[in-house]
């Protein structure tokens, strides 16, 4: 199962429909201070069913949804797709015969989020199943969000047992 | 629970010393616990880098702390293996030789999963197959533009 | 002690929105209370990277973050200016545009003061007028050689 | 007031007598992660009066004396001497006369601190009266040790007020 691109509008700092595409085995992300790069991995674990503002450094939900800038107006609603190739069969379940599988996730200012996979319409609960036993998740080890190493440096022994029970 | 718990932290534990040595060019790490009931005790991080005492964590220097922290984070990634990883800015303390250590390790992990590695240093960029940029030309507002590495050093800088 | 808090914070709020600016190369900074009652009141950071909207320091990247943390340093720095300042590598997290402001900044405090900063990052050995080198040929065996910048990038690559 | 030298031995990885001279107004330190850079920050911070072994990244204070590598055996005693250039007469009080000013400190095994200031025995306080006032002190905002930078950034507006009150 291959990330194959990316699609985002209104999320945080990419207002405009961005595709950010997936095309080699390791992908390099770069850019100045502040131009979007860790919004991308925010994007990634929102889709994925993330349901802490805090976790996505925001106060409240609304927070991903772009909200202005200097020449810009803020939008009423955030959009973010994961486009998956499943053609090696890799997501069990109802799921398996696909070749290629969208996640999405849509939410308004009404603070309604919206879940689909492949265009159909899901609960939060179908894209968990789903993602469950390939190792993804919005807090899976597959994501290392800018702080994490120091913050498993600076972790206490009980802090480092809590790591290590939610990778069971 | 408590034999799963046991389980992951045996994997963990061989999973984490196997990297270490890896990331460092030598030296040994390992977990240890804090008390005998597996139902309470903490964990806590031994590593020994090449030419050195074994010490806690808490002794090491920042390099050093964050490169023990990245096996152990790698070790937690391969106890699920996901078809893809992200890593955000992990190899920010590190001096060259730990960091092309760590491009080493994102090519083996490359044989099995997608790596996507969000980088300021220029030994990283050139380890990876292909760059994406991202820029904010228009105040505020983020765009995708393709770059290869010699751009991408520019657009960095810029 | 009220009547000191009140003058150090408010010459802190200065110098920091003062600082802010020349490390971002615009936009604006400034403190602000929690509440009205000097003896309890907490302290947060509004910050306005340039043609960003103003927000507290936890919407802002690790960069940006980092670069307002050092411009109050560099303010509370001031508040009591001693012979020399010492930094222990506060450049890791940014790009070269912003080290280049760093840098300028390093310039302009070593008018006042020496000015003593530990790093990895090439665009900041070159800023300094002198480089001391760390080794440890010997494992776990400090010692110290001198060395020009080509050589730096050497020892740092070793 | 101009710091000229560090002279350490046993501290920490700094085994050997060794010198670190600061001739110019703006010095880099470089070198390979974990060669003793910050240990030299630890240094300064110690000879002026660091009373807390976990702020020099030790459990206990004997874990600043040298304590053996794969080749080397522990040693007994660590020492650190600051040289400062007085001869603009910035240091206040009895010392402003000298125009060279050595702060040193010695540890042995048995825990006992002993202080010197030009080689005269002194007590803890002298050294912190003496530093009074040139902003210079174990825990003045002239040193920015590594980490205290994510420290801000992550503190909560309480411990914001506490830094500020430190300052004042
Ligand atoms: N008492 C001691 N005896 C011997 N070695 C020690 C002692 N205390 C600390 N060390 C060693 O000093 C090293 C840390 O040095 P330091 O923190 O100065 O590194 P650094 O140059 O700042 O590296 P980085 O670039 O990773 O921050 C550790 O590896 C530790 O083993
Ligand atoms: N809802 C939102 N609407 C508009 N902009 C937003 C929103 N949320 C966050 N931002 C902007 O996104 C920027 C942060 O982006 P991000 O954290 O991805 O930067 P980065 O590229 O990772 O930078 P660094 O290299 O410093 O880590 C902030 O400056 C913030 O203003
Ligand atoms: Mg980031
Ligand atoms: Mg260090």
């Amino acid at each position: 199962m291959k990330l194959k691109k990316i699609a985002v509008s209104g999320f945080k700092s990419f207002v405009d429909q961005t595709n950010v595409r997936f095309s080699a085995q390791i992908v390099g992300v770069v850019g100045p201070n502040g131009c979007g790069k860790s919004n991308i991995i925010d994007a990634v674990r929102w889709v994925m069913g993330e349901s802490s503002a805090k976790l996505l450094r925001g106060d409240s939900m609304e927070d991903v949804i772009f909200n202005g800038s200097s020449t810009r107006k803020p939008v009423g609603r955030a959009s973010v797709e994961l486009l998956f190739d499943n053609s090696l069969g890799r997501i069990k379940g109802y799921y398996q015969s696909f070749s290629e599988i969208s996640v999405k996730r849509i939410l308004g200012r009404d603070g309604k989020s919206d879940y689909r996979i492949n265009d159909k319409r899901v609960r939060r609960k179908d894209v968990l199943d789903m993602f469950r036993g390939t190792g993804l998740g919005p807090r899976s080890y597959s994501i290392i969000e800018q702080g994490m190493v120091s913050r498993i440096v600076e972790s206490k022994p009980e802090e480092l047992r809590a790591f290590v029970e939610e990778a069971a | 629970t408590r034999v799963r718990f046991e389980e992951t932290y045996t994997i963990l534990n061989k999973n984490f010393s196997n990297y270490f040595p890896k990331l460092f060019g030598g030296g040994k790490a390992s977990l240890s616990l804090t008390s005998d009931d597996w139902l309470t005790t903490g964990i806590t991080v031994l590593a020994q880098p090449p030419g050195k005492r074994n010490s806690t964590i808490h002794l090491l220097s920042g390099g050093e702390k964050a490169l023990t922290a990245v096996s152990l984070l790698f070790g937690l990634f391969e106890l699920n293996p996901a078809p893809f990883c992200i890593m955000d800015e992990v190899d920010a303390p590190l001096d060259d030789a730990n960091v092309d250590r760590f491009c080493d390790t994102l090519r083996s992990l490359s044989q099995h999963a997608q790596i996507i590695v969000i980088t300021h240093n220029k030994i990283t960029m050139q380890a990876a197959n292909n760059l994406i940029g991202v820029t904010m030309n228009e105040p505020g507002v983020s765009r995708i533009v393709s770059v290869d590495v010699e751009r991408a050093i520019e657009l960095v800088e810029s």
